[in-house]
């Protein structure tokens, strides 16, 4: 999806998404 | 485990034979960390069960901006100790339902 963003570093591949509301804790 | 304030957890389901494992990473309590992390959502990587340590992972998430070098133990604890509770269910958990 758009709000998927991939990193590379040292030959590894990074894929950054959107923390799903339900798995934050509650503060 | 402690907690780290980091969570880390499976992004696939274990079959219990793969030597690598995916896993998922992301800020639950950002107060825990020294350093300011960018809002980095949760972080997916792959991880050689026998080839890596939590520590290069650690040090390549620092390496690739997402946490500040301070923070390189705590996220490498994260790690760690969500791999030991995996080997620990490979372990403990496969073989008796194999």
């Amino acid at each position: 999806n758009s709000f998927t963003q991939v990193v590379h570093s040292a030959g590894r591949r990074f894929i950054v998404s959107p923390v799903p509301e339900s798995r934050l804790r509650e503060q | 485990a402690e907690d780290t304030g980091v969570r880390v957890e499976l992004a696939e389901e274990d079959d219990g034979r793969k030597s690598s494992i995916a896993l998922r990473l992301w800020v639950e309590d950002a107060k825990k960390l020294k350093g300011k992390s960018k809002d980095n959502g949760a972080i997916e990587f792959t991880f050689e069960l026998e080839k890596e340590t939590p520590d290069d992972v650690a040090q390549e998430m620092v390496d690739a901006g997402f946490f500040h070098e301070s923070d390189v133990k705590i996220i490498a604890k994260s790690i760690r100790d969500r791999v030991a509770l995996i080997q620990w269910r490979r372990e403990r958990i496969w073989p008796m339902l194999h």
